[in-house]
């Protein structure tokens, strides 16, 4: 069972978009898939049509109710989903005052059936829910737009996996970066993306994907792009990166 | 002189990018802008370049420097800006133990010299540091990307502000929602648009942002897109918003 990470402090870089179409592909491949909200604004749990749910992720943490009471299942998607609130946002504010408040997610969220992966989508900021959730993974993916602002946040990202690393969780392994929203004719992508390469030890997917209305429309349809458009760029994209993410995963 | 949020807590919506450029427009038209980064993740202050600094907003805020320490005059742009670190991310924190916490921004950015507009760009949440901005402002631009995801958001924006019009600043006026990263092919863009205006009382300026990759490309260079490339697409509706702005603002 494989806890994976969606993470990136920087505002709007696919995370949320990233979390549900991998686990879509993953689960028409066959995977038990279990995605967790982990974004006090809900926009995974909105995307995929969940306005109405009894228990939150929230919830757990909280100790009120068992991770396993939380989950959602989506047929349509094939896969699960413990969904989130913005009563998450006092919930972190509360756990703050916790001892060991990195490690709540981790000891909450136990009692769970076998799943292949967890894939927990975090919010954009280095707040106390995504050091949360890197404490409890084995895996990071951090979904990034080839942009001049997103190498801002790189480094951030670099060195708080690092310390998590060394101080909370020494088994977390960053799988790779995946360039999101990419408009491949334009020149800033590539020198974006070569700047990376040369001057960061982290790997990058072969993989990217795309910017493809049919991703930004989706979420109005409470699907995931790969169910609501399969022949779309971006489903097409996200379908290569699952066949890569296997690969590597191992 | 007037005070403006520049806020939206669905990331990547181009908080940052408008209070850049709509700041170095009405400082091209002869105005005095003073920018102030109140994001941990100093976007703002690293797109201007601003790498080295004395004091920050954290500094202003724990009381330890007045605000007008802590101004850095960026000659090129022809403003000012109050940049921002990452001990903002604790010192938020610090502040919400403080009572009356939201008026820690009102009450520490003081005795500043006379300026036309104080631009205040916000944080990817609704955490106390975007409250506090709200409180201190007259106005909020909520700058919008035109997807089924940041109609989401609008309710959230929309309550909050609502809610600190009637607690904690009954002057707070919304002056519109800003259309970002526009792609006028989608049929999507329309629809959203069209959405909000049958279903929110919230203005939407005239103007709206194409997207455009030399906004993207500016931070690298320390500039502003109107600097960088005044000939670009994105530099040229940021001049058409900067007038309809100064038409509305009054
Ligand atoms: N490949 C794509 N092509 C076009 N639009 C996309 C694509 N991926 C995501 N989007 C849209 O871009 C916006 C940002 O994506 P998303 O919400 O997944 O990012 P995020 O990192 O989770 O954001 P946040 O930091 O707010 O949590 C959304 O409106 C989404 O629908
Ligand atoms: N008009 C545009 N065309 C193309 N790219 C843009 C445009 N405006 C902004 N960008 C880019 O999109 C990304 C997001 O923009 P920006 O950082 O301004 O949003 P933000 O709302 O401040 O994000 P955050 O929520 O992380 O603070 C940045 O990499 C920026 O350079
Ligand atoms: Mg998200
Ligand atoms: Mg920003």
């Amino acid at each position: 069972m494989k806890f994976i990470s969606i993470v990136n402090q920087k505002g709007g870089t696919g995370k949320t978009t990233t979390a549900i179409s991998l686990g879509a592909v993953l689960a028409q491949k066959g995977r038990k898939v279990l995605l967790i909200d982990l974004d006090p604004q809900g926009n995974l749990s909105y995307s995929l049509g969940i306005n109405e749910f009894n228990h939150t992720i929230g919830d757990v943490l909280m100790g009120d109710v068992a991770a396993k009471e939380a989950i959602v299942h989506l047929k349509e998607e094939g896969l699960d989903i413990i969904p989130s609130s913005i009563d998450l946002a006092n919930i972190e504010i509360s756990i703050a005052q916790i001892e060991e408040r990195e490690l709540q997610l981790k000891k909450t969220l136990t009692g769970l059936r076998k799943y292949d992966y967890v894939l927990i989508d975090c919010p954009p900021s280095f707040s106390l829910l995504a050091v949360n959730s890197l404490t409890v993974s084995n895996q990071v993916i951090i979904p990034m737009q080839m942009t001049a602002l997103s190498l801002q946040g790189l480094d951030l990202i670099y060195s708080t996996i690092v310390q998590i690393k060394s101080n909370l969780n020494p088994k977390l392994k960053i799988l790779g970066i995946l360039p999101v929203m990419v408009d491949k004719r334009r020149k800033l992508s590539n020198e974006i993306k070569a700047y990376i390469e040369e001057n960061f030890d982290i790997k990058m997917f072969e993989s990217s994907i795309r910017n493809n209305v049919k991703a930004a429309e989706a979420p109005s349809f409470g699907k995931s792009v790969i169910n609501y458009a399969p022949s779309s760029n971006s489903a097409k994209d996200y379908q290569a990166f699952g066949n890569e993410f296997l690969l590597i995963s191992k």
